[in-house]
């Protein structure tokens, strides 16, 4: 199982560096349709999916994250109810408030980054009700005053 | 307080 799951690891590893990559021109459609595909047919490596994800979401670099955040939205759209419960915990949502908050790194966050970021959350406030902890943690940045109401 | 052993999570942390 372990072996397994590091080869699982490393094609996740190997698809997302190409389908985030600072040198892509355009999205690479089929680099993200193969992640989420092989998420979608090993589920136990969802939580290291998402892991990987949130590495390339903090690069400094605006067009890189912007991919990761991308990737991230495929995987919601396509990865079913495990991938949104992985995403609708604090472990996974801590991150993305991390990139936002000027209490911690917002201030080095491309703005870019930062909108889509709330974007997210917002959409998926609306989207997927069921996951009440997506919900609270954007109460919560709107209270902070972090997201405008 | 987080509930020890049942939930696999951390808290929300405060922005």
């Amino acid at each position: 199982m372990d072996k397994q799951l590091d080869i699982i690891t490393t094609s996740l590893e190997a698809l997302l560096q190409r389908g985030t990559s600072p040198k892509n021109v355009g999205r690479d459609n089929a680099a993200i349709d193969a992640f989420c595909g092989l998420v979608n047919k090993e589920p136990e490596c969802v939580p290291i999916a998402a892991k990987l994800i949130v590495s390339k979401m903090q690069s400094m670099q605006e067009w890189e994250a912007l991919q990761a955040l991308q990737v991230l939205e495929a995987c919601m759209q396509h990865c079913g109810p495990q991938f949104h419960a992985e995403v609708g915990k604090f472990r996974f949502l801590n991150e993305l408030i991390k990139l936002i908050s000027p209490k911690y790194l917002g201030n080095l966050t491309p703005d870019a980054v930062r909108t889509e970021i709330i974007e997210l959350l917002y959409l998926w406030t609306l989207e997927y009700p069921r996951e009440s902890k997506i919900r609270e943690a954007y109460e919560m940045l709107k209270k902070q005053q972090v997201v405008q109401s | 307080p987080v509930i020890r052993g049942f939930s696999d999570d951390e808290p929300l942390v405060i922005a």
